[in-house]
């Protein structure tokens, strides 16, 4: 699985809710109720570094740990866990002029997240 | 930001931080995160507050679900906007009506892509009236109001009227301030046919586009 559970130190996504009402905002944005805007967090071995999702396949970390091994001696940096899927966020709020305003942010709620 | 404090994460080289800290920064994060999307500098504080009638009867004639528009090349923003009107009685056959549009989105260049008037009129069964539709616009010289264009509607029967607006209003719209002059051709009528209560006041509809780079118009 993508999310993070228990004790996984493994690059993963960290699901985070912001309740519109516990910031106050609920009087200016009409929906929806909050916004899960998640993040990725954990650790990035070099034997997973590029995958897409963390569920790497057996056959695919022995190919990285292969790769990782002729490649430790290169100089690399770390590999970090960064969002691999995103998806908009549709909001419905009131503008200071108390208009309706309807829009979908591209690219707001992190849905997986992955080693660069 | 690292779980535990062994995870460096080469990007962040911020030590582990307890979960209340790293909560509050999380929703710092959020509020800052839909407010540069949305091009506000702060929260909006809502002077006049819609009741639940308007809000109720506007989201109804918005256009239908929300069509999934992938964002713009260029990073323009699209947005739906429902205008409430500030209604002003000049006589009881010509109702005035004034939008205001945000500033925030027009000083970021807002382009109009299609707009609508939408009001609610109420007229003794089995007759026709005749509408007239003005568009005003800030004159270039003086701040009066000078008519822009003017449309015609035979109305036969009560209940919400729908126009779509040309040009001049889309323009107009732009500028972030509309007027408009609904005038009955009277069959001496006691009171407005317009109504403009809470369920019924007028609205304009506008689909617009804020941020693109400026757009090549192919002629």
């Amino acid at each position: 699985g993508i999310n993070c559970q228990g004790g996984s130190r493994m690059c993963c996504r960290q699901e985070f809710f912001v309740d519109f009402r516990e910031i106050g905002w609920h009087d200016w944005i009409i929906q929806p109720e909050g916004y899960a805007m998640n993040f990725c967090t954990g650790q990035c071995p070099l034997h997973v570094a590029g995958m897409p999702g963390i569920a790497a396949s057996f056959h695919t970390a022995v190919l990285n740990l292969l790769k990782a091994n002729t490649a430790s001696g290169t100089a690399g940096g770390g590999s970090c866990c960064v969002p691999t899927a995103r998806r908009p966020l549709s909001l419905l709020y009131y503008d200071r002029d108390s208009n309706i305003v309807k829009t979908d942010i591209p690219d707001m709620v992190v849905e997986a997240c992955g080693c660069s | 930001i690292p779980r535990a404090s062994d995870s460096q994460c080469p990007a962040c080289k911020g030590p582990a931080m307890d979960l209340d800290h790293q909560r509050e920064l999380l929703l710092d994060l959020a509020k800052r995160r839909i407010l540069d999307k949305l091009r506000l500098s702060q929260r909006p504080t809502l002077n006049t507050p819609v009741s639940r009638a308007a809000l109720r009867t506007a989201l109804q004639r918005l256009h239908g679900p929300p069509q999934r528009t992938l964002p713009e090349a260029d990073g323009e923003q699209e947005y739906e906007i429902i205008s409430f009107a500030d209604t002003g009685l000049s006589n009881i056959n010509q109702t005035r009506l004034d939008f205001h549009f945000s500033s925030d989105r027009t000083a970021s260049g807002m382009e109009i892509q299609q707009a609508s008037l939408m009001f609610f009129v109420q007229i003794p069964p089995n007759t026709t009236w005749t509408l007239k539709l003005r568009i005003l616009v800030v004159g270039l010289r003086d701040t009066n109001l000078t008519l822009a264009t003017q449309h015609q509607l035979e109305v036969d029967a009560s209940g919400w009227q729908r126009l779509f607006l040309g040009p001049e209003a889309q323009a107009a719209c732009s500028q972030g301030h509309l007027t408009l002059e609904l005038v009955a051709e009277s069959q001496g009528g006691q009171s407005s046919i317009i109504l403009g209560e809470a369920a019924h006041r007028p609205f304009v509809t506008a689909k617009v586009k804020v941020g693109g780079k400026h757009r090549l118009h192919r002629r």
